[in-house]
């Protein structure tokens, strides 16, 4: 399975919609503090189905829709769709792109979507099951992660072994 | 379900000690201990790391930049158990000195024969290593865009 | 001792704002807020901060480097109140981008007029900017020695 | 007051001795990870009297001893000598240089001094009292400070205000 591209549209600082290709092996992220480089990781771990408001570093699920600025209005609704490519038929399904999304609205409705067509969140996490895909996978690294191992905070080291063995 | 993790946890074990190795040096040890091994699925997991010849007590008595080394060599180590298909790497390279950032990338390069990898950094010598790079900015203030970088022109 | 205390929240503040300003922008507006202002000395204290036309409801919102400038602004407003003779800051520069590298060395030159600053960093920004450097080295495994260094030969 | 010198022996990685001395308004400390830059700065703040093992890193206070390399053996005990100039009368002494310095043996003895005079922690904390200066000063910062004010963990932001007001 390969990475395709990422759309992001009204989540956190991305007011307009924005296209990631991921063509290549290592694609590097660069930009200054605060441009919006680890909004783009949120971005990814959103889509996959992140429930946990403090991982996404936001109070409450709203806040992830984009806010507003003094010359532009918050958006009322939060999309990000993540496209794959099924090469290595690791996927357990007969299209050859897979494209998940996720679409939060500032009522609180939530929708998350497989190729376009409405489904729930557990036919996205079953669909990545055994894949290592999900949004607190151990292959989604941060310098807070790096510091939960070396106290073990909650527990964590086991956690990361469940999740892998 | 029990020897399915102690089996698990074999591999991971001999993966952290591989890739330690290559993040240190080849005569540096390192392990993992299940502190108690009657109750594998239980038992909190002990890591030992011992960099060029140093005998810490404890890996809290290592440095900032040892610690991430380790807790590197470990994740990596859970990566090569069941490689993700993508592995994104949120400035982890911050506490690494430049020879180390180099043993950092060097890995990655190897890794990304099997799987797409993707790290936001801050650091010249990481922008340098990777494919391809996209930039991120705030133009319009609070307003994020992105778009493809040529690293020549970062400098 | 409840207006003493009231009284250097208020310069604390202040400072705060100033510093913040320096660090980001002018336009730029942050606060420290008594949660609980009837019963100051046992009040939590609130961060406010708003960067360049931003809107974070809470300082959680931030980047990274945004979060490291805002607690240095507060630190550098409680070093204002009652300047210590030195200042150490180990590695704090770590998640800064190299224009906020070259404001955070800035206004530590401005405070070095008054106090002595250590700065242990792995920056190369940050390295041209002090006055003079100590190299640590391990060249016997295992054993720290110091070296005066030029900074000429570190690049 | 003015920072003069600051010399290690048998304390954590320094096994033999070293000094650095501080004769510039800003002075850069570098090198290679490991190589012991964080130490010079636990060093400081030992001599200063932090008593708290976890902030020097170490399990307990005979770890802070040089515990020996393959090719050398484990020093007997850990001395750390800083001098200031107490050119602006801020001590209320009336040396012009001063001198504290702290020992401890791999028996847990431990002793601290004051221009080589054996003296009492308290002495040397009454010294410093009022100029900012102390183990946990707000003038000693790491990134694990800076987390734990944006955390406002264990009332740090409430402890920080309470130091320096
Ligand atoms: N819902 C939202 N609407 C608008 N802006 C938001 C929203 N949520 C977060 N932001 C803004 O996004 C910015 C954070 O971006 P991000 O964390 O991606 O930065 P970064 O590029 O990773 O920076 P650093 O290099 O410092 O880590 C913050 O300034 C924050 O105010
Ligand atoms: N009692 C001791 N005896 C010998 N070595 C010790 C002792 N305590 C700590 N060390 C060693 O000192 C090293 C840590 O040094 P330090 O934290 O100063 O590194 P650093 O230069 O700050 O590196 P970084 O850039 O990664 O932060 C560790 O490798 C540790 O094993
Ligand atoms: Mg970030
Ligand atoms: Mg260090």
């Amino acid at each position: 399975m390969r990475l395709v591209s990422l759309e992001i549209k009204g989540f956190k600082s991305f007011a307009e919609k924005t296209t990631i290709n991921f063509n290549d092996s290592v694609t590097g992220v660069v930009g200054p503090n605060g441009s919006g480089k680890s909004n783009v990781v949120d971005a990814i771990r959103w889509v996959l189905g992140e429930q946990k408001t403090t991982v996404l570093r936001s109070e409450k699920m709203e806040n992830v829709i984009f806010n507003g600025t003094k010359n532009r209005k918050a958006s009322a609704l939060a999309e990000v769709y993540l496209t794959f490519e099924n090469n290595k038929n690791l996927l357990p399904t007969e299209y050859h792109t897979v494209t998940i999304s996720r679409h939060y609205y500032r009522n609180g409705e939530s929708e998350y979507k497989l190729n376009n067509v409405t489904c729930r969140l557990k036919d996205i996490t079953g669909l990545f099951l055994d894949t290592g895909i999900s949004s607190d996978s151990y292959a989604i690294i941060e310098l807070g992660m790096v510091n939960d191992i070396l106290n073990d905070k909650d527990n964590s080291r086991r956690k990361l072994f469940e999740q892998s063995a | 379900a029990k020897t399915q993790f102690l089996d698990a946890f074999m591999k991971v074990k001999e993966n952290f000690q591989n890739v330690f190795r290559s993040l240190f040096t080849a005569d540096d040890t390192c392990d993992l201990v299940l502190l108690d091994p009657e109750n594998p699925l239980e038992s909190d997991i002990d890591i030992i790391a011992k960099p060029k010849g140093k005998r810490p007590q404890t890996i809290n008595q290592l440095s900032g930049g040892e610690k991430t080394l380790t807790a590197i060599s470990l994740l990596f180590a859970l990566y090569l158990l069941k490689p993700a298909p993508f592995c994104i790497l949120d400035e982890v390279d911050a506490p690494l000195d430049d020879a180390n950032i180099h043993k950092y990338n060097d890995i990655i390069k190897q890794f990304a024969k099997d799987s797409q990898f993707i790290l936001v950094t801050h650091n010249k010598q990481t922008m340098s290593s990777v494919d391809s790079i996209y930039g991120v900015t705030m133009q319009e203030q609070g307003v994020s865009k992105v778009v493809p970088v040529n690293f020549s022109s970062l400098n």
